[in-house]
């Protein structure tokens, strides 16, 4: 009895950890299983593990940990070990109370019990307490969090009936992320997508969405809600057909009157990409087929590039590679005379040696911001605009303001673990 | 293999319903916000209470219950009170009970084994 009290004391709030020992977990790849003997007798065994890979894959959306079931290693080395039981139960000293009241248990670090004596249904039910919103709340427990009575908050101690949509609202999100840092790392490449649609009065509306890619997988981004879709990040090749299936380098939107073409670009190839088809153009109007080379379609552009963004003001675009940067005119289907040049010259740092220099992971244009940003490792640098210049008439034309944080602008952007991807 | 704990694995058979038992008196509420941190169990007190008695204590520790759970922070363990408390919860405690002062008794020496880890 005392030494579960031990263990129930070490997740009070504003608590620290016994004996000073660990608030968090400090793998980044955190393994679990539901335990043979813990299986429930409610719901298919499948149905059990697909909800329990579900609510670790919806913590590991907004922290930089992932979760993976482990079916095969011995038994000590899985990190959360998850069961179900009644009354006394998988030699835990915390005797169940059966139906009503009490419905799980877990430990900080540790493992987590339900009792099986409460009726779990599967997230599509509207009856009894919900698997998902409760392994989701133990886990909350098992990675450090304390019970709040904020509405909306996950780790409510009260269950409360499953909304519509269910998901870790900022609060949490923020919570964990002071326990575990926020998710960082670079991106291949950022950008809006345009795309037209028509009101109910048939008036035509452009809308634009913004999607981080990253590896063989992205991200679309919820710019009013400050977050990315729930259940991101995708494969790309799910979401994105028949272009590279991971690693692009770029991608460019030329937009004018006349033209309004969409391009990705991976090695020495790029693709144009067909919106209203959702799917890459397999040939241009001459009958030439896609890819094409980049030193064909974009004569004295080299290969293969860093990154590239679209100017609609000057109708060009501008294509990285190294330090250097070549601004290619689309009217003219050339590169200006005057470059290539070096990226330090043509977008100067406001602070000179706060400057990305060479490299650059991705160049992107926001409409959110209405700014275009370099993006580096974690850091981006924003590129001043002509109302920054309004503003403050001293800086340079093109210039950079010193390094940011990616992540305290674009928030969550986290990868999940491979095995869950297809979720 | 499922777990048993009963020789006869009799605690292996489908039960009737086994329902947790209704928090309906005051024994009841008392160990409902011991257990979840509302308040220190009556064993366990080592010194006056901040607050007072005993049942100024409890009434104290049902007026925190109650104004977290938006409920009338009257202090009695009234039928909505009550209710709350037997709502579907997890079972790891809610907070922590108030800071009592505990101090050596007269003459005690201190020493680092005396103190508690």
């Amino acid at each position: 009895r005392a030494r579960a009290k031990r263990f129930l004391q070490a997740l009070l709030p504003e608590d620290p950890p016994p004996a000073g020992g660990p608030r968090a977990f400090s793998k980044k790849t955190l393994t679990w299983r539901l335990l043979g003997e813990g299986v429930s007798s409610q719901l298919a065994l499948d149905e059990q593990r697909y909800i329990f890979r579900l609510a670790f894959r919806m913590w590991s959306e907004v922290m930089p940990l992932d979760f993976q079931e482990d079916l095969t290693a011995p038994g000590a080395t899985v990190d959360i070990k998850l069961g179900f039981g009644r009354g006394r139960h998988l030699g835990c000293p915390w005797v169940f109370d059966g139906s009503g009241q009490e419905f799980a248990h877990a430990w900080r670090l540790g493992d987590i019990h339900f009792d099986d004596d409460e009726h779990f249904t599967p997230p599509t039910s509207d009856s009894g307490l919900s698997l998902l919103k409760v392994a989701v709340h133990e886990i909350g427990h098992v990675l450090g969090l304390p019970h709040t009575y904020r509405t909306g908050s996950i780790m409510q101690p009260n269950y409360t009936p499953q909304e519509p949509v269910f998901e870790l609202d900022w609060s949490d999100r923020k919570a964990i992320q002071k326990l575990y840092g926020s998710c960082e790392g670079s991106f291949d490449t950022v950008f809006d997508w345009i795309r037209k649609e028509r009101n109910q009065y048939g008036e035509v509306m452009v809308r634009f969405s913004t999607y981080f890619f990253r590896n063989s997988w992205y991200w679309l981004y919820e710019n009013r809600n400050n977050r990315t879709r729930y259940g991101d990040p995708i494969q790309i090749l799910v979401g994105w057909h028949g272009i590279p299936t991971q690693n692009i380098d770029a991608f460019v939107h030329i937009w004018t009157w006349r033209r309004d073409e969409r391009y990705f670009f991976k090695g020495n190839q790029y693709w144009r990409y067909d919106s209203d088809n959702d799917q890459a153009h397999t040939e241009d109007e001459q009958g030439k087929s896609y890819p094409k080379l980049i030193s064909e379609g974009f004569p004295g552009v080299p290969s293969p590039l860093d990154t590239a963004f679209y100017d609609r003001r000057k109708q060009f675009i501008y294509f990285f590679q190294e330090s250097f940067v070549f601004a290619f005119d689309v009217n003219r289907n050339q590169v200006l005379d005057s470059y290539p040049r070096k990226i330090t010259q043509v977008f100067p740092g406001i602070e000179p040696q706060n400057h990305p220099f060479r490299n650059i992971d991705s160049a992107y244009f926001s409409y959110t911001h209405n700014s275009v940003f370099f993006f580096k490792g974690k850091a981006y640098w924003k590129v001043v605009n002509d109302k920054d210049r309004q503003q403050h008439p001293w800086l340079p034309s093109n210039g950079l303001f010193p390094k940011q944080s990616i992540s305290e602008k674009w928030f969550d952007v986290c990868d999940v673990h491979a095995s869950t991807l297809n979720m | 293999e499922t777990l048993f704990h009963s020789r006869d694995r009799s605690d292996l058979e489908p039960s009737p319903l086994r329902r947790a038992k209704p928090i309906a008196d005051l024994p009841a509420a008392q160990r409902f916000l011991s257990k979840y941190g509302w308040a220190e169990a009556p064993h366990e007190s080592r010194a006056p209470s901040p607050e007072g008695s005993p049942r100024a204590a409890l009434a104290e520790a049902v007026r925190r219950f109650q104004k977290v759970n938006a409920l009338p922070t009257s202090g009695e363990l009234d039928a909505a009170t009550l209710a709350a408390m037997n709502r579907p919860r997890c079972g790891l405690p809610d907070t922590r009970p108030p800071l009592q002062a505990v101090g050596p008794a007269p003459g005690t020496p201190t020493t680092p084994a005396a103190r508690r880890p």
